[in-house]
């Protein structure tokens, strides 16, 4: 089957640096977020891990977040098919 | 903020968009 694995199935892409120093000397805005997800493709042939661009993420600002939504988001792979193979797939605590 | 990781509320969002485009996908 195809899963997501481990605690680092979902995080944050961080920005380019010089979005974020744009943003944060208040001369642009503030950058999408983008998740990175890490999934286990126990289905593909042969089996691999694959990471996907996931986003952008809205609706979401600093005071924390309830309502994100994603009605603009694409999922884009980031790695080649068998880049990582399933052996390298994340630790998963059900393995043991 | 532009550094944080991603909230729960984010992190649920990700995962419910990924599994309604790849139905097949467990969590």
């Amino acid at each position: 089957v195809d899963f997501l694995s481990g605690t680092s199935a979902v995080e944050l892409i961080e920005p380019p640096k010089d979005v974020a120093q744009r943003f944060l000397n208040g001369d642009g805005p503030a950058p999408p977020r983008f998740a990175r997800v890490t999934l286990v493709r126990g289905s593909a042939d042969p089996p691999d891990v694959m990471e996907y661009k996931v986003g952008p993420i809205l609706g979401c600002g600093t005071a924390g977040c309830d309502t994100a939504s994603l009605e603009t988001a694409t999922i884009e792979p980031m790695l080649a098919p068998g880049a990582v193979p399933f052996q390298k797939r994340p630790y998963e605590l059900s393995d043991v | 903020w532009i550094f944080d990781s991603l909230s729960p509320g984010e992190t649920k969002a990700v995962v419910d968009f990924v599994k309604l485009k790849m139905p097949a996908v467990e969590t």
